[in-house]
């Protein structure tokens, strides 16, 4: 595993730790899209359901297992937990999943690299995965105070993708791998979509001003 | 099989 490829992974762990502790400790989920964390779930369901046919190393099965477990146990925080609940933007949050569901689900039946159920399930969840954050952003622009802890979350995420694109590059060049146009251009989509908001946040970052996205 | 690239990525 190359420095790009665990760079990406532990921005992809740290941005959950981040909302785990928002959540968790400040008992509040406030500019958080319960639409894009539950579009997560299925991301990591529809992409591991190989976690129990085959065995690439302890590493990649702990990942897996924590992404499924966190995923879920923060879906399940914003859907039921008596006080977080209670803080989540409901009436902001209105992008239909359905909208990013289907098109990606049929997208994966035509565009894939072999017609079978896990390659159909795993090519669906990268095209799902690159448009997931779409909810949260549209969430973001609608909010007029987003707190540090959502923005920092939001910016690992976009980051993680980043750092995958360079490991790509890297494993193509350095160690000779083939040519992967499905992951490789729906990770290429998915960093695109976080350029706008990447702007900002730097831009108040050296500003040192509170991150706003114009509406 | 070659054709498939593993998918040891997360």
């Amino acid at each position: 595993m190359n420095a790009f490829r665990l760079a990406g992974d532990m921005t992809h762990l740290l941005s959950i730790i981040l909302l785990l502790h928002k959540i968790r400790a400040m008992k509040s989920c406030a500019g958080i899209s319960l639409r894009t964390q539950e579009l997560y779930v299925i991301v990591f369901v529809t992409r591991y359901v190989d976690l129990s046919m085959k065995y690439y190393s302890f590493y990649n099965s702990i990942m897996k297992i924590v992404f499924l477990g966190t995923s879920i146990s923060i879906v399940w925080y914003m859907r039921y937990h008596k006080v977080v609940k209670q803080t989540y933007n409901k009436d902001v949050d209105t992008f239909r999943h359905i909208f990013l569901i289907l098109p990606c689900f049929v997208l994966a039946l035509l565009i894939n690299r072999a017609f079978t159920v896990i390659e159909v399930l795993w090519t669906f969840s990268l095209y799902l995965e690159a448009v997931a954050i779409l909810p949260q952003l549209v969430l973001l622009q609608r909010s007029r105070n987003i707190d540090n802890l959502t923005g920092n979350y939001v910016f690992l995420l976009g980051a993680y993708r980043a750092f995958y694109l360079l490991n790509w590059i890297y494993r193509f060049f350095i160690e000779n791998h083939q040519v992967r146009w499905i992951p490789w251009l729906s990770g290429l989509l998915q960093t695109a979509i976080y350029a706008d908001f990447f702007y900002y946040y730097i831009k108040s970052w050296k500003n040192r001003e509170k991150l706003k996205l114009p509406a | 099989e070659c054709f498939y690239e593993p998918k040891d990525e997360l």
